[in-house]
C-alpha cells in the first residue's frame, strides 16, 4: 500500500533499509556518470559529496537502529521500558527528520513516495516532537554535564538562568573601569580598585 | 528557573541516572565526579575570569593551566582517561595539547625502540615539549605537496632540513608557537637528487635552557584567531639546518647510514590505524559535544517564557509561554536532541570496529612487505587483499567525521541563536565552546574533501560488486541488495 519500497512511518527496519537503499542508489548512478559518460573527477565532486553524507547518514541511522531498537529487551532491562520507548522515538525523529530534509534523494531513488514524505513531515514529525518533548529536559540531564563543565548561566542545572547572568553582568571586568567621557580630556580609561 | 526545572523533571518518566550510565558507564561518570573535584579545587581552573580575557591574557593562563594540570595528573595519578576529561571539563585547551595528542602518539607510533628511549621517555616526562609539524603556509591537507626538505648528506651523516621558499613555512602548528622545544617536522626526503616523498623527522629548535630558537631556526606565533585562543600556533622555517642519522623517525623507512640506501621495514597501514583511531575519536565525541549546547539550550528555552500561544489566549488563558512548547523552537532542538544520541551511538559503533579489527591486523600481521614494497602513496585497501576490512573502516571513519563534526558545529550555533538574545553573551556558554569547537570541521581533513575518500571507496565497491569479486561486508550486501531488487 505504501506504493514504495519501505514502509518508512510505521516500520523501523525499513527506514534502515530506506538508507541504505537511497545510498546504494546515489552510488551506482555516480559509478554510470564516472564510468560510463566518463565526467571528470571534478566535475563530480559535489555529487561525491552528497552520496559521501547518503552513506555517512545510513550509518548513523543503522548504529542508532542497532542500539536502541533491534533489541528492545535489552534496552528496557538497561534503563527501563519508558526510557526505551523515549529512546525509540529519538531514533524515529532523527530518522524521519533526516529523511524529510534530504527528501528528494529518497524519493528520487524509489525509497519512498512524496505522500511518505509529506505524511513524515505533517504527522510523524510533528507527533515525535509532543512526545519527545515532556522528556527534553531529563534527556539532556542525562548527558550528565556538570555545571562546572558547562560554564554557562543559561544552562544551570538549578535554573537560575537570571540570577546567574546577572551576577556574572555585575562583576565582569569592564564594571571595574572608569571612564572619561568627556572628549577634551586626555584621559580615557583607567582601572580603579572596588566593584560596582 | 529552579520551580520551572523541577516540573520539567517530575514530568518525564525517564530514568536519568539510569540512561547516564548506559551513555557512558557507571565507572567513567565516577571518574568525572572525582576529576573535576580535583580541578574546582584548584584555583588555576577557576573559569570566572576566562571569557573576559584578551589572547596575551588567555595565553599566559593557559599556560599555567597545562603545567597545573600535568601536576594534578602526576599527584592524582589520572590515567589517560582521566587527564583527558581533565582536559575536557577545564573549559579551553592549554598549550601543551599537541604535544600531548601528537607529538607524543607520533614518536609512539613512528619511532624504532632506539627512538623511544632517546625522545619518547624524555617527551612522556615533559622533559622535553614537542608538536607536529607537517601543515605549510602555501599547503593545507596536501601532504604530498609539502616543500621542506630533510636532505641526506652522506659526508657527515646528517639530514639538512631547509625551507626553500616562503610557504614552505610551517604554519597553524599547535603548541609550536611560543610553547615546544621540539618539532616532529615532515619534509621531503631526498637522497642523491632522488625525492623519495614526505617523512618524519625529529627536530629541535629551541634551547632547552633558555628556550630562545636555535641558530637557523624562525619560530613564532602566528598571532589571533576564530576560537582556540588559548592555544599558541606557530610558524616555523629551517635555514640548512642539520639534524643527526637518528632524528629520522624509522619505524617505517630508513636510510641506511653507511651506504646512504634508503629502505621501508614496516608496515604504513598501521599508520592509517592511527588515522581512523583519530576519527574515530571525533565521532564519539562528536555527540556530547553538541550534546553541551542542546542541554543548555534546551533547558535555558524551558525555563524561558516569552509571548502568548495564539490559540490559548483565545481561550482565556493568561501568562506566558515556555519557549520550549513553541513547534518552531521545537523542531530546531529535538532532532539536535536527538542526533545527540545518534552520534553518540554511531561513535560507540565506530570505536568497537575499530578495535576489533586492530586485534585482526595483530594476528593476521596485516601489511606484509611484500605488499608494501609496492605501495608508496597507496590507498589503504590497495595495500593488501587483507587489508580490506581497514578500508572499509577508514572510508566510514572518513564520511563519520564528516558528517558528526558538521551535525555538532550547525548543531551548536542553532542551539546558540534557539536562546535568543541571551545566545549572543559568552555567559551562554555556547558561543565559546562553538568558536572552539568549530575547527574540527576542517582539522584531521576538510569536512568536504573527505568525503571524495568515501565516494572513492563505494565507487571501488559498486565495481567490485558488478564484477562479482566483492568482498563480503556491510558496503557491498546493500549495493548487492540493491541490485537484486531494483
Amino acid at each position: 500500500d505504501t506504493g514504495a519500497a519501505f514502509d518508512v512511518l510505521n516500520n523501523d527496519a525499513d527506514i534502515v533499509a530506506a538508507y541504505g537503499w537511497r545510498t546504494a542508489y546515489l552510488t551506482f548512478e555516480a559509478l554510470r556518470l564516472r564510468d560510463k559518460d566518463h565526467q571528470s573527477w571534478n566535475s563530480l565532486l559535489v555529487h561525491f559529496w552528497r552520496l559521501s553524507t547518503a552513506q555517512s547518514q545510513f550509518l548513523v541511522v543503522r548504529n542508532f537502529y542497532d542500539a536502541v531498537v533491534a533489541n528492545p529487551a535489552r534496552v528496557a532491562g538497561a534503563v527501563g521500558d519508558v526510557t526505551g520507548e523515549v529512546l525509540r522515538d529519538l531514533f524515529r525523529l532523527y530518522a524521519l527528520q533526516t529523511m524529510e530534509q534530504h527528501a528528494a534523494d529518497f524519493f528520487t531513488s524509489g525509497a519512498v513516495t512524496t505522500n511518505q514524505i509529506s505524511l513524515a513531515r505533517t504527522k510523524g514529525i510533528s507527533n515525535l516532537l509532543d512526545r519527545v518533548r515532556p522528556h527534553a529536559v531529563s534527556l539532556v540531564d542525562a548527558w550528565n554535564f556538570s555545571d562546572f563543565f558547562l560554564n554557562s548561566s543559561l544552562g544551570r542545572s538549578d535554573g537560575k538562568v537570571y540570577e546567574d547572568m546577572f551576577a556574572k553582568a555585575s562583576s565582569n571586568p569592564v564594571n571595574n573601569l572608569t571612564f572619561d567621557p568627556y572628549v577634551d580630556s586626555p584621559v580615557l580609561v583607567k582601572r580603579v580598585a572596588g566593584k560596582l | 528557573g529552579p520551580d520551572l526545572l523541577a516540573i520539567e523533571r517530575a514530568g518525564s518518566g525517564v530514568e536519568v541516572t539510569r540512561l547516564s550510565e548506559l551513555l557512558h558507564t557507571r565507572e567513567l561518570i565516577n571518574k568525572r565526579s572525582r576529576v573535576e573535584a580535583a580541578l574546582i579545587k584548584d584555583p588555576t581552573f577557576d573559569k570566572t575570569e576566562l571569557l573576559s580575557m584578551g589572547r596575551v591574557e588567555k595565553i599566559q593562563r593557559s599556560l599555567a593551566r597545562g603545567k597545573a594540570m600535568k601536576r594534578l595528573q602526576e599527584k592524582e595519578g589520572w590515567d589517560a582517561e582521566e587527564y583527558k576529561i581533565a582536559h575536557q571539563a577545564a573549559g579551553e585547551p592549554t598549550v601543551y595539547d599537541l604535544h600531548d595528542g601528537m607529538f607524543i602518539v607520533t614518536l609512539r607510533e613512528q619511532g624504532t625502540p632506539e627512538q623511544h628511549k632517546l625522545f619518547l621517555e624524555p617527551a612522556v616526562n615533559n622533559k622535553i615539549i614537542g608538536c607536529y609539524a607537517q601543515t605549510e603556509l602555501g599547503h593545507g591537507s596536501n601532504v604530498r605537496g609539502l616543500e621542506t626538505t630533510a636532505t641526506w648528506n652522506q659526508a657527515d651523516q646528517t639530514f639538512i632540513i631547509h625551507s626553500p621558499v616562503l610557504t614552505a613555512s610551517k604554519w597553524w602548528i599547535g603548541s609550536l608557537g611560543r610553547t615546544a622545544n621540539h618539532a616532529a617536522v615532515m619534509a621531503q626526503l631526498y637522497i642523491d637528487g632522488k625525492n623519495y616523498g614526505p617523512h618524519p623527522f625529529l627536530v629541535q629548535i629551541r634551547d632547552l635552557k633558555t628556550h630562545e630558537p636555535l641558530e637557523n631556526v624562525f619560530v613564532g606565533d602566528i598571532g589571533p584567531k576564530f576560537g582556540f585562543g588559548s592555544m599558541d600556533n606557530g610558524f616555523l622555517l629551517f635555514n640548512q639546518y642539520k639534524i643527526p642519522h637518528v632524528n629520522m623517525l624509522a619505524r617505517f623507512n630508513r636510510v641506511d647510514p653507511a651506504t646512504g640506501v634508503y629502505k621501508r621495514v614496516g608496515a604504513p597501514s598501521l599508520v592509517y590505524g592511527t588515522m581512523v583511531w583519530v576519527r574515530s575519536n571525533i565521532v564519539l565525541d562528536s555527540g556530547s559535544s553538541l550534546a553541551r549546547g542542546v542541554a543548555i539550550a534546551i533547558r535555558y528555552c524551558a525555563i524561558r517564557r516569552q509571548f502568548q500561544d495564539r490559540d490559548a489566549e483565545a481561550a482565556g488563558a493568561t501568562g506566558e509561554t515556555p519557549v520550549l512548547n513553541y513547534k518552531m523552537v521545537q523542531v530546531r532542538l529535538l532532532p539536535l536532541l536527538a542526533a545527540t544520541y545518534a552520534l553518540h551511538f554511531t561513535g560507540r559503533g565506530m570505536m568497537e570496529m575499530y578495535e576489533a579489527n586492530q586485534e585482526r591486523m595483530k594476528k593476521e600481521d596485516i601489511g606484509d612487505r611484500e605488499t608494501v614494497k609496492k605501495i608508496r602513496g597507496a590507498a589503504p585497501e590497495d595495500l593488501n587483499p587483507g587489508a580490506e576490512q581497514l578500508a572499509d573502516l577508514h572510508a566510514t571513519s572518513c564520511g563519520l567525521k564528516a558528517l558528526g563534526s558538521t551535525i555538532a558545529v550547525e548543531g551548536l550555533e542553532m542551539c546558540r541563536r534557539a536562546c535568543g538574545g541571551h545566545g549572543y553573551s559568552s555567559y551562554s556558554g555556547i558561543g565559546t565552546w562553538y568558536a572552539d569547537y568549530l575547527p574540527t570541521a576542517t582539522w584531521e581533513g576538510d569536512n568536504y574533501m573527505l568525503t571524495q575518500q568515501v565516494a572513492r571507496y563505494l565507487l571501488k565497491s559498486a565495481r567490485a560488486v558488478l564484477a562479482g569479486n566483492a568482498p563480503k561486508n556491510e558496503t557491498t550486501t546493500t549495493l548487492q541488495f540493491y541490485l537484486s531488487r531494483k
